[in-house]
């Protein structure tokens, strides 16, 4: 079972400490001000009030030991520095949020393990919720099998799935097809694709996002 | 193509409108804050500043000629109160956020169409994504066409798909099973299930959301 330290109970700190302590994980709250700390007792396996942008601090708090942690902290330049002395203190797998794209690259370019913009994430998946749209997004169902939606071009339309050979092709497997608003099973090697169609496949992410069309 | 309007142009209305806008939709934004409506201008189709929680206005607006109004006012009694009026004038399909369940119980409650609680929702995805265990939620690929992930139980196991009868049983298509940390696909009816195995299923929503366990 991992150890979680998340730092910075901000609403997106907070959201995943809570998420995490719902699945039964062991989580240890961080937090430079006072009043969040005793706003969340007894909420978290553990809370600290501390300055995690001070190597020293974060030596005592014995940081390195765990598995997951996870930066909610919002303000741009303290995050970057709080993540720079967990990578320099050697945290194993490190996740923050980003405010736009330019702290986002920053942070990848640092050794952030994940970067989450929470409200462009949802303002984006929200979006095609309501777009009517299907999802063209890689969603992860587990860590060895997602499930895309990728765009059927000219060249293999009309054919069947035996001909394209596709999991020969592609390295993933069709499940559905989705075509004028409605989805259909994709079983047997005579089912065919046409141009338009959006083909889900499912795989593993690496073999998903090199797919760009078919 | 629909046209959507959001009231409310807070973090979470502005990341959905934004969203929205960034996939080709016509987005009308409306805020009672003349500030909010400034610091927009030009990034939505519309920016108008108006206070939606008013009859009066909602129907000089024509907010009953949109497909789809996001209502992304986070204070409850003006939520509620906006929502119930939207509904009065016959708006079609509602969203809107919530700042937790009770909230959300009303809402569905006067007939909002979907709620969503942003960091709720945020911390559960995150929190499962670093468990590294599977999603057990029911994720939407398209409208017609879900996946879900469902625990096995003592019942069916050892017991293999053409035994179990598995698609007449439950309605919906086992496509992958994940055991031990891994995922195998399930193309045939001699694959078996085991106690604690997860299933992934996929079918319409409405038909994975029965199933509670297999
Ligand atoms: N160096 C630090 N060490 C510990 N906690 C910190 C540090 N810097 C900020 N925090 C905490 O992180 C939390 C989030 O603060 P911040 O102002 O950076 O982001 P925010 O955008 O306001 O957060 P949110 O939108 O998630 O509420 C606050 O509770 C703050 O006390
Ligand atoms: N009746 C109303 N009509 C139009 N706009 C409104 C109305 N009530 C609130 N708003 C706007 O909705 C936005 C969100 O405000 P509110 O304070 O309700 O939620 P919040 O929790 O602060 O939002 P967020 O967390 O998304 O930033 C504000 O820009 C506010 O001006």
């Amino acid at each position: 079972n991992k150890e979680f330290a998340v730092i910075g109970l901000g609403g997106f700190g907070l959201a995943i400490a809570r998420g995490l302590v719902k699945r039964g994980n062991s989580v240890l709250g961080i937090d430079k001000n006072r009043m969040v700390i005793e706003n969340n007792a007894g909420e978290l396996t553990d809370l600290v009030k501390a300055d995690a942008s001070n190597i020293e601090t974060l030596n005592e708090l014995g940081i390195a030991d765990f598995d997951v942690v996870i930066v909610g902290i919002g303000a741009i330049e303290r995050s970057i520095l709080t993540v720079q002395l967990l990578k320099e203190v050697g945290v194993e797998f490190i996740m923050a949020r980003a405010q736009n794209e330019t702290h986002e690259h920053i942070l990848y370019k640092i050794g952030v393990d994940k970067v989450i913009i929470p409200e462009k994430d949802m303002g984006d998946r929200v979006a095609m919720m309501l777009s009517g749209s299907v999802f063209l997004d890689i969603v992860d169902l587990a860590e060895d099998f997602s499930i895309a939606g990728i765009k059927v071009g000219e060249k293999y339309s009309g054919m069947n799935l035996g001909e394209i050979e596709f999991r020969k092709t592609f390295g993933v497997t069709a499940i559905m097809v989705h075509r004028n608003g409605k989805s259909y099973p994709l079983n047997s090697p005579e089912d065919k694709l046409f141009k338009g169609d959006v083909v889900f496949v499912s795989g593993r992410y690496e073999e998903l996002e090199n797919i760009k069309e078919i």
